[in-house]
């Protein structure tokens, strides 16, 4: 009936809004204090002389502690660990990166352009020794556009559980169920908008795409590194990390 | 799935 699906829904809303609560790894009211904390000209030059090997395994290493998170996140999602095994991982494979460059939003200064990093807020330069300014600025841009969306957080939270629960990845063995957890996320998210009179958001979002070709990006310019510095990968990086992407 | 090692046990780790 009507009236039980309203319920149902609303108990998704409130199952993806904890999860995501309990998972967030910094709280909004954190970052937003902290905002206008950032490195001194010391100390990015300090993160610009480092060797390019050890940015590359701090950068690795935060990555890896961000998609740790959404991995916790995906388990407490209703509906998530009732996929069979392949789909759980098929999802957190292509999707976790994803999450982790929606969530960054929220750790992002949308006014001098700087991102929470190891303690501080940092601008793109203070990634130089990476040696992927592109990718460095692509991200920053993506952050800067989801921020002009002014994200609430039960809007991240939905639509997150929304960029990982998408049965149109590949190698999903079981498409359907996919589909229909992600369709259910998807009315809860709409209810929301309806709700909080947001509708138009949805035209504002993020295609697919955008977050496909960063991901992508990130990926060639590991292989590119990984020419750079044969070894360091295997020897340094978080197994985490080089299994989600090496 | 041996490829996936990693994320297998944390999928298996309960809710921690």
């Amino acid at each position: 009936s009507p009236t039980s699906a309203g319920v149902e829904i609303e108990h998704l809303t409130q199952n993806v809004l904890k999860s995501y609560r309990e998972t967030c790894q910094l709280r909004a009211e954190d970052l937003q204090l902290r905002r206008w904390d950032t490195f001194s000209r010391e100390e990015v030059c300090a993160y610009q002389r480092k060797p390019m090997e050890e940015m590359w395994q701090r950068c690795a290493g935060r990555i890896t502690e961000a998609i740790q998170y959404v991995v916790e996140f995906a388990k407490r999602l209703r509906g998530f660990m009732d996929l069979c095994q392949n789909d759980q991982i098929v999802l957190l494979k292509a999707g976790a990166m994803e999450v982790v460059l929606v969530r960054m939003c929220r750790a992002f200064n949308a006014d001098n352009r700087t991102v929470f990093f190891e303690g501080k807020y940092a601008g793109a330069e203070l990634f130089r020794s990476l040696g992927c300014h592109e990718l460095i600025s692509s991200i920053f841009d993506f952050a800067q556009s989801l921020c002009a969306l002014h994200f609430s957080e039960s809007e991240v939270a939905l639509f997150s559980a929304l960029v990982l629960v998408n049965a149109n990845r590949p190698w999903l063995q079981d498409q359907a169920k996919v589909a229909r957890l992600q369709g259910h996320l998807d009315v809860a998210f709409r209810v929301l908008l309806r709700r909080t009179r947001r509708e138009g958001l949805l035209a504002r979002l993020p295609p697919p795409g955008r977050l496909r070709a960063l991901c992508s990006q990130h990926v060639e310019q590991l292989q590119a590194f990984r020419r750079l510095h044969p070894g360091v990968l295997h020897a340094a990086f978080p197994p985490l990390y080089r299994e989600l992407f090496a | 799935q041996e490829k996936h090692r990693i994320l297998h046990k944390l999928l298996q780790n309960g809710n921690s």
